[in-house]
């Protein structure tokens, strides 16, 4: 788990402007990967769910960073163009915490990737 | 580029033409309705002019294909906004034509007047929508106007190849459309 100090050391990028009062608090979640237990990771889950990256959550969502959550980043990483690493590192977590559009990204049924 | 689940178009006579009209009770104050409009006249005319379709405000907003409007929080769809940034807007597949965008925002049409770090250009956001309207999902082209994020205070307006295509396979090519400009243009822009 990182300390806030690492943040503004490994990136520009999390501590631009830009950053989304929404989602800032995913932050925390820097280089988080399976096993992980971070308070907060239940919201993340959510925001997977929210679009199209989780079909179910369970009532009692966790905080644990578990297959179904890895999963769910490797799906992500891969239809937004990101390097695949199923952990929530630096590039990933830049592209979670940016304002989008509020429609799910995974209801394609036909993709081309140029 | 990627579409909904079975290809939902707009299906009407040809030349195909669809009405648009702003909600005349969920707007926003700071905008002018001149700039609004011009907006989104432009929004809709980028993606006119690469299929046969044609767009046109319409005064009626009940009767309007496309129907524009700025709501906050959960505002009766199943899909409540979240306030400044995160969530900024959203529109349904065709033909529902509901066209909504997040009153929270800071939205702008010319970032030398509004000034806020948190500001959203309305274009830019206005033409992703279109693209939904249109009956294209999210893309994973990062350049395209369908890729679903935005930087406050960037303008991203052009449509893409990736968009073009996703958009002609639906509706068919604008005969006055040339493959070729865009993809001059989207060179120099790469470059």
């Amino acid at each position: 788990r990182p300390s806030p100090g690492s943040l503004t050391e490994k990136s520009t990028v999390l501590t631009a402007d830009h950053i989304n009062a929404t989602w800032h608090q995913f932050q925390k979640f820097l280089d988080a990967s399976t096993g992980s237990h971070v308070t907060g990771l239940s919201e993340l889950k959510k925001y997977f769910k929210l679009f199209g990256y989780i079909a179910a959550l369970d009532t009692n969502v966790t905080d644990t960073f578990d297959e179904r959550l890895e999963s769910a980043v490797i799906r992500y990483q891969s239809k937004l163009g990101l390097p695949v690493t199923g952990k929530l590192d630096l590039d990933t977590l830049s592209q979670i915490m940016l304002p989008r559009c509020g429609m799910s990204d995974t209801h394609e049924l036909h993709t081309t990737r140029h | 580029f990627a579409y909904f689940p079975g290809e939902p178009r707009w299906n009407r006579p040809n030349p195909m033409s669809l009405s648009y009209a702003f909600s005349p009770d969920h707007m926003i104050s700071y905008l002018t309705a001149s700039d609004m409009r011009a907006v989104f006249q432009r929004a809709f005319s980028r993606w006119a002019a690469v299929i046969p379709v044609s767009f046109y405000e319409a005064q009626d907003y009940h009767s309007a294909d496309v129907k524009i409007g700025f709501y906050s929080g959960d505002h009766g769809d199943g899909q409540p906004f979240d306030g400044v940034l995160g969530v900024l807007a959203h529109a349904f597949s065709p033909e529902s034509g509901r066209f909504h965008l997040d009153a929270a925002e800071t939205w702008a049409v010319d970032f030398g007047n509004q000034k806020s770090r948190m500001a959203v250009d309305l274009e830019s956001v206005a033409t992703h929508e279109i693209g939904h309207v249109l009956g294209l999902g999210h893309s994973s082209v990062k350049e395209a106007i369908m890729y679903p994020s935005l930087i406050p205070r960037t303008k991203k307006v052009d449509l893409r190849v990736d968009d073009v295509e996703g958009v002609q396979a639906l509706y068919g090519s604008n005969p006055n459309f040339r493959f070729s400009s865009l993809l001059a243009s989207e060179t120099s822009s790469n470059q």
